[in-house]
């Protein structure tokens, strides 16, 4: 039959691997001679072909004695692949198209298995394809395919290198955690690995960075989604060890990526995860040096860096739905009309549960507040830049007091989402940061009337969770907390809710 | 989405050979748009049955199908331990050898520092005899750190030795460089007076 | 409250002091340390 055919020539392209080196002609050659004779000259063979493939390769390892070499099938695939990609003349098919059927194939006979096996299902052989892929595509890739000696193809496949890695990544989406749940350890091993994470990072012009958020989102969805506060699955705390591990690789790394996509990250990371949370705000852009946060002299106005406002890869505005016109409006014509609007458009449609400290279940919508007070900030430092630090550090400008008014206008709830907001921005020294502490320091001061105990109250807390947690520590929010408790309008340790409280009274004292 | 849009674009999945993994996969859709509130008894086992089965450094390692010859196993005594050598070592790196390299990501691994142990030959014999593998790179660039430099027409390695000579002399230094003959002799061999050194022959590693 | 991460991100071989910083993600051989105990071949080149 058909298949059987396809099944002999997958084995006789097994077998030839490990008898020549992968670079012999003699593997061009069978390429060759595969397409000469119309093994994979239908979308129908093609994709027949690649399931006879991959089913013999999951076979073979099942099969095969543990202690032995498990994997040969399934390298020998990866390896088939990267070759058919790079030795064709692609004309009726492009290579992305020609990649994704392939690897919807594989999709397909993933679910299968999976679908079929249940608790049973082995991840490790779909995880060795995708590592080998990489590691082939490395190999044949490097230095700009000058391996490849017509420079047609070289530009042409260079050209291509941003697609095939983003390609890997939507299909990574695809077996994301929440749908795969068996692949789970796999796929956080493969976001992970070194021939792809390192890659999408440093892909010319950021090209892989909004499938990396994707991913990355789609972990913490997964963690959010499973953390529960009385009980967490020991599998769950496990993938956070390993989401804490990753992250801390890419503060290292790339800080840059943190830095720039702050904003969607948190979105999705759930509020328990203090320490996560201050690793990724608390990434600094590569060889800029800081100020110690604990000198007694610093001064926020001084320091150089908070001249430039940092990066924002992602424009939250496209978060602000409806109340972008608003917002906008208002930074430009301040009206109570137009705060209205926004006061009381920060609510979900519907309760939705949360696991937050000290509360169960959310009503605003955080994602619009995170929106809110982002867009106001980077406006604000656009604004300094435009004209002058007057006209954004100052209680009147419309940038103030347009938060100002939530905070006045809200419930706690509300409160205390806008004061969460504002602090996600307290990280190194950089205009936001500067305008951000401006901000709150303002915020602490001021009256509110009767509300005044409970801002207090929800601004302390907000800055102290971040501070009691073992390191790192933001910048931003130390310096700020600092501001907070030399000021002389305000003695932090006669608050009521300090002093009602031993523990935090103690911690303020030390402090 | 995507297989959406390639279903709309594309007759090829309009293919049989597509289902049943198609009704499973679309079975995930379900649960991605409405993930359970609680981790349901069967998801859990699947992530707990994930974790038993979680891919290792082995797993991940680079695919080698062919096996060079040269490294074929010998029999040894089974008192001496199977364990792979290139365990993790997080031990900091010599600080008194100085190279830009010395920062790069070989630096750190255990095949990097061993290298740096080995004496000229050994480099010079991985380097010759185990071609285009991860092992001759290391090797390369070792020897590099060391000063020597690859010649890409004649496939030898050149050293330049620079003699302070004392002081009042003509020159201050004088220049005589050195090569492996790993063709005839396997020694370094003093270059002859007529020597020219051309950058361009030498490969930039 | 989290924990103290001088030993995990020494098991990432990230130095504490930030002057001989680094690549890690490269040679990453898992996010966890149970199955990071031997090393994975990095992205090297060799010349025709």
């Amino acid at each position: 039959t058909n298949q059987e055919r396809m099944f002999l020539v997958f084995t006789e392209w097994v077998k030839l691997l490990q008898r020549v080196p992968g670079d012999d002609v003699k593997v061009t050659v069978f390429i060759r001679q595969m397409i000469d004779k119309g093994v994979l000259n239908t979308t129908d063979n093609m994709i027949q072909f690649t399931k006879a493939a991959l089913e013999l390769s999951v076979g073979s390892f099942k099969e095969s004695d543990p202690t032995s070499e498990v994997f040969i099938a399934t390298d020998a695939f990866s390896k088939l692949i990267v070759n058919l990609l790079v030795l064709q003349d692609f004309a009726g098919m492009n290579r992305s198209e020609y990649l994704r059927l392939m690897i919807s194939v594989i999709t397909m006979v993933f679910s299968e298995d999976q679908g079929r096996m249940g608790n049973s299902f082995n991840e490790r052989p779909y995880f060795r394809l995708i590592s080998s892929l990489l590691c082939e595509w490395e190999n044949i890739s490097g230095h700009n395919f000058v391996k490849i000696q017509d420079q047609y193809y070289r530009s042409q496949l260079n050209e291509f290198t941003p697609e095939f890695y983003n390609i890997i990544a939507s299909f990574l989406h695809v077996y994301q955690p929440i749908a795969f749940p068996g692949f789970s350890f796999a796929w956080i091993t493969l976001i992970s690995h070194r021939m792809f994470l390192p890659k999408m990072l440093r892909l010319p012009e950021k090209a892989g960075w909004s499938k990396l958020v994707l991913l990355f989102t789609d972990l913490l969805k997964f963690m959010a989604q499973y953390t529960k506060k009385n009980d967490v699955p020991d599998a769950v705390s496990v993938v956070y060890k390993g989401a804490l591990r990753v992250f801390l690789a890419v503060a290292n790394d790339s800080p840059d990526f943190l830095v720039e996509n702050h904003y969607e990250l948190l979105n999705h990371l759930p509020h328990v995860y203090m320490q996560l949370r201050n690793v990724i705000l608390s990434a600094i852009p590569k060889d800029l040096a800081i100020p110690n946060p604990y000198d007694p002299n610093l001064r926020i106005d001084g320091v150089e860096s908070c001249q430039d406002a940092p990066n924002v890869f992602y424009d939250p505005v496209q978060d602000l739905k409806s109340l972008k016109k608003p917002v906008d409006n208002y930074l430009r014509i301040p009206s109570t009309s137009l705060l209205r609007v926004i006061s009381t458009n920060v609510f979900k449609q519907e309760f939705q549960k949360d696991n937050g400290i000290g509360y169960d279940t959310v009503s605003v919508d955080t994602k619009l507040i995170n929106a809110i007070v982002l867009h106001v900030g980077v406006e604000a430092a656009l604004e300094k830049h435009k004209t002058t630090a007057n006209a954004i550090f100052n209680t009147k400008s419309s940038y103030y007091t347009l938060l100002a008014s939530l905070l006045n206008d809200g419930t706690a709830e509300v409160r205390f989402h806008v004061v969460q907001a504002i602090a996600n921005q307290l990280r190194y020294p950089n205009a936001h940061t500067q305008w951000f502490n401006y901000v709150l320091k303002n915020f602490f001061l001021e009256d509110w009337d009767a509300d005044t105990a409970e801002i207090q109250e929800i601004i302390i807390r907000t800055l102290l969770e971040r501070i009691v947690t073992n390191k790192p520590h933001c910048w931003g929010i130390i310096v700020t907390f600092t501001d907070l408790l030399k000021s002389p309008e305000c003695s932090i340790l006669t608050l009521p809710f300090v002093m009602d409280i031993p523990e935090v009274e103690m911690i303020i004292k030390n402090l | 989405e995507l297989l959406a849009q390639d279903r709309a674009q594309n007759a090829a999945f309009q293919n049989p050979l597509f289902h049943p993994g198609l009704d499973h996969w679309l079975q995930t859709k379900r649960t991605l748009l409405q993930p359970h509130e609680t981790m349901p008894a069967e998801m859990a086992s699947q992530l707990e049955s994930s974790l038993l089965n979680c891919p290792d450094s082995l797993d991940a390692d680079t695919p080698h199908l062919h096996h060079n010859t040269l490294s074929l196993p010998h029999p040894t005594s089974i008192f001496f331990p199977n364990e792979t050598t290139r365990l993790v070592s997080n031990d900091p790196v010599d600080q008194t050898r100085i190279h830009p390299k010395h920062n790069d990501i070989y630096s750190r691994t255990s095949l990097g520092r061993i290298m740096s142990k080995f004496d000229l030959d050994a480099l010079f014999f991985i380097f010759y005899h185990y071609q285009g593998s991860y092992e001759q790179f290391l090797a390369a660039r070792e020897l590099t750190i060391r000063g020597w430099q690859f010649n890409k027409i004649n496939r030898c390695w050149f050293y330049k030795e620079v003699e302070k000579l004392p002081p009042g002399m003509e020159q201050s230094e004088e220049i005589s460089w050195r090569y492996f003959d790993y063709q005839k002799s396997w020694l370094a061999r003093r270059c002859g007076a007529e020597f020219v050194y051309r950058e361009e022959e030498f490969e930039r590693i | 409250l989290g924990i103290d991460l001088t030993p995990v991100l020494h098991s990432l071989g990230i130095p504490s002091n930030q002057q001989s910083r680094h690549r890690v993600l490269d040679t990453f051989q898992s996010p966890w340390i149970e199955t990071s105990r031997s090393e994975v071949e990095p992205r090297f080149f060799v010349p025709e």
